[in-house]
Formats: structure tokens, C-alpha cells, sequence
């Protein structure tokens, strides 16, 4: 998932 | 992860935990803006909004949690348990202001354009000018007590760190979000002036007193 590797930060 | 984002997130959480325990030992949240507050509920809220829909890791998830409920429970504590204390007069920077230029630049400039994705980029524009109504607050009355300084040194720094946590991505895995960089450079940029206080000022015992 896309979104997965773009948001993996607090 | 990596040290600069384990210490960003631990400053994070610091102050955070400064900000609950100074309200709740001293039974009062004078000088403390309610309005940043609620910006930053709306920040965890509209960014955390992926834990129904993704998993990254339990770290993650927990400091997802604890940011949520941290968040609720100083608005909790602010406007209904010590209500009394809150200095309203003094917190009078209109929101709306930073809400809706968030929200329009979020719909123009974002990853995807997706309901999540734009909301998740809200919360990182939004996220880099919700001090403004606390900064305000203390240009306003001239002065901060010192845990309240103690409180926005954690917080400010804790942006700080997560940009050298870029820089180490970007060199080790070649990873960058440049959404992510210039709010967090902006962000941390409006912190610069309090910075220099605290240190000068704070650091040394003396009270942060703005100059007349």
C-alpha cells in the first residue's frame, strides 16, 4: 500500500 | 526508526506530559492556550485518522493513542474541569484563520487527492502554525511561567528533531516527503524566537519576560 510507505511517521 | 525520531517522539511526549501535570498540579491552566489545544486535537484527529485503515507498527499505533487521548484530555481538563482558570481574555487568536488556509492549500497541494490523504495533509499544515494561538498568548500577557517555557521547548524541538530524522531517511533510505519537510521547517522556524529566549533566558533562571 501506497499510503503505508508515505506515512509511516507520527 | 531512528535516534532522531526516537528523541522527537519521546520531546513529543514530554511535553505533553509537562503540559498535563503542570494543569493538574497546579489545578489551573493560566497561560495556557485553549485554542492551540484544539488545534492540535484536530491535528491527531484528522491525521490518525488511518489507524482504522492502516498498520505500521504497535509504536505507531500506541503513540497514535496517546496522542488522541492526550490531546481530548487537556481539552477536557481546560474547558471543563478548570474552566475557571482558563484564560480566555488573553487567547484570542481567531483559528479560523490558520483552519481555512490549511484546509484550501491541503486541497491544492497534496499527494493524492483522496479524503484521507487530504486530510492527512491538513493535519501537517495545520500541525506547523497551531502554536501560533499560544505563541500569541504569551507576546500578549509579556511573559510565560517557566513550565510553560519548559512545555514549548519540548514541543518545538520535537519538530526539530524529526527534520535531522529526515535528513538521516533521505540519506539512508533516500526517503523524503516534502509535504512533511517544509511544514516541519516552517514549523519549527516559528518556534526560533522562543527558542532564543529560553535559552537565554529560561536556561539561566530567569523568567521569560518579553521586552516592553
Amino acid at each position: 500500500d501506497v499510503r503505508d510507505e508515505l506515512h509511516d511517521e507520527l | 526508526m531512528n535516534i532522531f525520531r526516537l528523541t522527537g517522539d519521546l520531546a513529543h511526549l514530554i511535553a505533553i506530559i509537562i503540559l498535563l501535570h503542570k494543569i493538574w498540579k497546579s489545578r489551573s491552566c493560566a497561560g495556557i492556550s485553549g485554542k492551540s489545544q484544539v488545534l492540535f486535537a484536530l491535528v491527531y484527529t484528522t491525521r490518525y485518522l488511518d489507524l482504522v485503515t492502516s498498520y505500521v507498527s504497535i509504536y505507531n499505533t500506541f503513540m497514535k493513542f496517546v496522542f488522541l487521548a492526550t490531546s481530548y484530555a487537556t481539552i477536557y481538563l481546560i474547558y471543563v474541569k478548570f474552566k475557571a482558570t482558563y484564560d480566555h481574555n488573553h487567547d484570542t487568536f481567531r483559528i479560523e484563520f490558520l483552519i481555512l488556509p490549511s484546509l484550501a492549500l491541503a486541497l491544492l497541494i497534496n499527494h493524492y487527492f483522496n479524503f484521507l490523504e487530504v486530510l492527512w495533509t491538513f493535519s501537517i499544515y495545520l500541525e506547523s502554525v497551531a502554536i501560533l494561538p499560544q505563541l500569541f498568548m504569551v507576546s500578549k500577557t509579556g511573559e510565560a511561567e517557566s513550565i510553560t517555557s519548559h512545555y514549548l521547548f519540548a514541543l518545538g524541538s520535537y519538530r526539530a528533531l524529526y527534520i535531522l530524522n529526515w535528513i538521516y531517511r533521505y540519506a539512508t533510505e533516500g526517503h523524503y516527503d516534502l509535504i512533511a519537510i517544509v511544514a516541519g521547517v516552517v514549523q519549527t522556524v516559528l518556534y526560533c524566537d522562543f527558542f532564543y529566549l529560553y535559552i537565554t533566558k529560561v536556561l539561566k533562571g530567569k523568567k521569560l519576560q518579553l521586552p516592553a
